[in-house]
């Protein structure tokens, strides 16, 4: 363990503290996308088989059961909590969550380490990561003005992967037999797509305005 | 040679 990817690790569990926080204070969900939410649910389950097989460390276990906990609870306030579900905004969160699910899969097929059940799912959760994002920032443009929260969950969760990338700088100085050229690509490629949004957050937080993403 | 992936990371 090194301290950025503690501070990563921290940051993730900040953005979805920040989420629960703005879903049970507001009992709104407006301005979230569930399309995001339910990739990241399958990103936690198909990443994390080995919960139960592997104990690396109670630390890696019990953040494994806040990560998998959490965004099913998402999911299901999303869709079943009757105050929470009416401020979904369902005509605008439509991007086809379902290709990026099918072209990850592909990919896991193509792209692993070792064509094995556990590999092929962790590399299919580590593709799924990087564009789960996606019906998120879609989601913002298309809403116009950001809440705080919202804005301060999607830069939380931005800034752990871009915490990641130093992790894994690190490590790979440190560390001999270090190749996770996967977990690599796929972190620089999520850390990319939120280039923009870092931009327009960098843009509203020095002028103290509103967050505004650009249409 | 090369080590399993360590799925030490969350």
């Amino acid at each position: 363990m090194n301290i950025f990817r503690f501070a990563g690790d921290m940051t993730h569990l900040i953005s979805v503290l920040v989420l629960l926080l703005k879903i049970y204070a507001t009992k709104s969900c407006s301005g979230i996308s569930l399309k995001t939410q339910e990739l990241y649910a399958l990103v936690f389950l198909a990443r994390y088989l080995d919960l139960f097989t592997d104990f690396i460390s109670v630390y890696n276990t019990v953040m494994k059961i806040v990560f998998i906990m959490s965004s099913l609870s998402i999911v299901w306030c999303m869709r079943m909590h009757p105050m929470v579900r009416r401020s979904y905004d369902k005509e605008l969160d439509t991007f086809r969550h379902y290709f990026l699910i099918a072209g990850c899969l592909l990919g896991a097929l193509l792209v692993h380490e070792k064509f094995t059940f556990q590999e092929i799912f962790w590399a299919f959760s580590l593709y799924l990561e990087a564009v789960a994002i996606l019906p998120q920032l879609v989601l913002l443009q298309r809403s116009g003005n950001v809440d705080n929260l919202t804005g301060q969950y999607v830069f939380f969760l931005g800034a752990y992967r871009a915490l990641y990338i130093l992790n894994w700088i690190y490590r790979y100085f440190t560390e001999k037999h270090f190749g996770r050229w996967i977990s690599c690509i796929s972190g620089l490629v999520q850390t990319a797509l939120y280039g923009d949004f870092f931009y327009y957050y960098f843009i509203s937080w020095k002028n103290n305005a509103k967050l505004q993403l650009p249409a | 040679d090369q080590l399993a992936n360590p799925k030490d990371e969350l």
